[in-house]
């Protein structure tokens, strides 16, 4: 399960912000652009999300705070994730699993897990087969709901398989 | 691994059945395989009855039916497979009153297994939050959070247009 | 025709821009070609500023701000060039409170000149009609249409969630 | 400007009904699945549309009342427009435009312009350049608000070539 979120420099969220997540449901509210989906996005990327369509940008580093009326431009961006691992649902021998990524100006990109620096690839592992991975049916994007019954014949095996 | 999907496949039918025709009452929805000899390359037909109307081919639904039957085909594949959280962004936006309500209602119940985040502009989905935050533009460009209580008054500059 | 074409560009990008930043105090908004020389093949990029945001590619715009943008659009080509009537199939689903209201302000001003036929599940869309009708299944699967007056209590059955 | 729409055997709309629309804002409202969108494709319709994904059918035959619970399907649909024409908004020398179209179960269409049997290529030259015939963008559709802005630019070129 997800316990917390934390945001810095990830597109609107140019200060530093946790997110503490319910058990339950928790719910995110507020007026239209403020920041809701961005939060999606971040859970996305921190999962491993590369496709710059599902992100809604055109390259990498524009999901980096690119500046606002009142502030200048940041030079990365970061997000951390903490799962709970008690009940050992990801494939890692740790009870917590902290993940984190960042990505700089200049199209560096760092990667950690519990604060051992590791490739891309080694989070997308942790995350395949959940469906929370590439493909998987548990994030549901804004204004993509209909997809799943509207999709091709095709398309709808594929979320079975990834399912099955 | 064609038994192994075959297996799940008929779970996840049999759930999805089940599901639907106990949230809309007289109605009936399935799925089926459209090459029941050729398991691992068959694609997957959805049929959705809405009580009261004839069968006839899902894209002729609503928008409204669409969602719901979309959910709860979701919903019928988490209860075979559970992910270990799920993030749904606005899925409420085409529902009425009555739809959103069985919509929270279901997701609520679920919750006791799944954890759910939930983004939505919706008062009747809110209100099954156990922890609701608020997203604000404090500052200009810059998204600020707040712990929002149910009930709060401030909760109304949170809350989208009454539909 | 590249000097009609180039007219009517001109006309609606202007529209378009004045429209946006009367609407969005502090937004700003443009149109351009992408080929100056090539009017006739051009293609037209769009630029979105919403208030205190700097520039960036509308792509990261939000659900909500991309449909202003577009209504905006739209509208801007309708003054510069009236249909006889438009039909808005729930074009509302997106916004919020705040956003809803300048939509619907919006459109009640061009009403005055043009015929507008909305769809909506929106409260505060909906007390800006002229002439209200509400759709039942009185009888399964079958429309029955209703005419509504704004402040018949009957009507809450007609209004969405409030969101 | 739209007088009155009359339905008849179209989708949903097993009985005859007919909507008198205002001549500012007329609004729609009802639960999922009553039929408002269903009206929407009723106007595209008797406008010459004929494409099956607009249309939300597979072929065009399924636009014909299909039974429910409660009543048996019927052999045909049909959907009659009037339309005001004192300013001369359409290129026809009426002064009140009715639009007439109806399709049977084996597949035989009707098109009639003031109870005037015509083809379905007369009723679109009518709406040719209105905003109203194909690719205009005076109907919007459920979820395509957003593509105007959203679609590649040679899409957009065409939204400005038809308004042009
Ligand atoms: N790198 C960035 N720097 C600054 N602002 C950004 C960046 N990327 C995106 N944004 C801004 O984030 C806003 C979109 O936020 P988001 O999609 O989270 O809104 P939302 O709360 O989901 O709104 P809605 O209710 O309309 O869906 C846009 O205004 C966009 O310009
Ligand atoms: N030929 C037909 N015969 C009978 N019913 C039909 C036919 N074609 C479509 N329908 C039914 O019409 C319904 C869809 O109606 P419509 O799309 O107008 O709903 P809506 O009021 O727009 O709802 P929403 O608010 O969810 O968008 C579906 O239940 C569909 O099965
Ligand atoms: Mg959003
Ligand atoms: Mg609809």
């Amino acid at each position: 399960m997800l316990k917390r979120l934390s945001l810095y420099g990830f597109k609107t969220f140019a200060k530093k912000r946790d997110i503490d997540f319910s058990d339950g449901i928790t719910c995110i509210v507020g007026p239209n652009g403020s920041g809701k989906s961005n939060i999606a996005d971040a859970i996305r990327w921190i999962l491993g999300e590369q496709g710059m369509k599902t992100l809604r940008s055109d390259k990498l580093t524009e999901i980096i705070f690119a500046g606002s009326e009142s502030n200048k431009p940041l030079n990365f961006a970061e997000v951390v994730i903490l799962l709970e691992n008690s009940s050992e649902r990801f494939p890692l021998n740790y009870t917590e699993i902290e993940i984190t990524r960042r990505i700089y100006r200049d199209n560096k990109s760092e990667f950690l897990i519990n604060r051992n620096p590791c490739r891309l690839k080694d989070i997308q592992e942790i995350f395949l087969d959940t469906g929370l991975g590439k493909g998987g049916i548990s994030m549901i994007g804004q204004g993509q709901i209909e997809k799943i019954i509207s999709s091709d014949e095709s398309e709808r095996r594929t979320l079975f398989e990834e399912a099955a | 691994s064609r038994k192994r999907f075959r297996d799940t496949f008929e779970m996840v039918a049999e759930e999805f059945s089940i599901m639907f025709r106990t949230l809309f009452p007289g109605g009936r929805a399935y799925l089926s395989l459209t090459d029941e000899e050729n398991v691992l390359k068959s694609g997957i037909e959805i049929i959705v009855h809405p009580p009261g109307k004839n069968l006839q081919s899902i894209s002729l639904l609503s928008g409204g039916e669409k969602t719901m039957a979309a959910v709860i085909l979701l919903l019928s594949i988490f209860k075979i497979k559970p992910a270990p959280f799920c993030v749904f962004d606005e899925v409420d936006a085409a529902l009425d009153d009555s739809n959103t309500a069985i919509l929270a209602d279901c997701v609520k119940e679920f919750s006791r297994y799944s954890q759910f985040i939930i983004i939505t502009h919706n008062k009747i989905t809110m209100e099954k939050a156990d922890v609701l935050y608020g997203i604000t533009m404090e500052e200009p460009g810059i998204s600020h959070i707040i712990s929002l209580k149910l009930g709060d008054p401030v909760l109304d500059e949170f809350v989208g247009s009454e539909k």
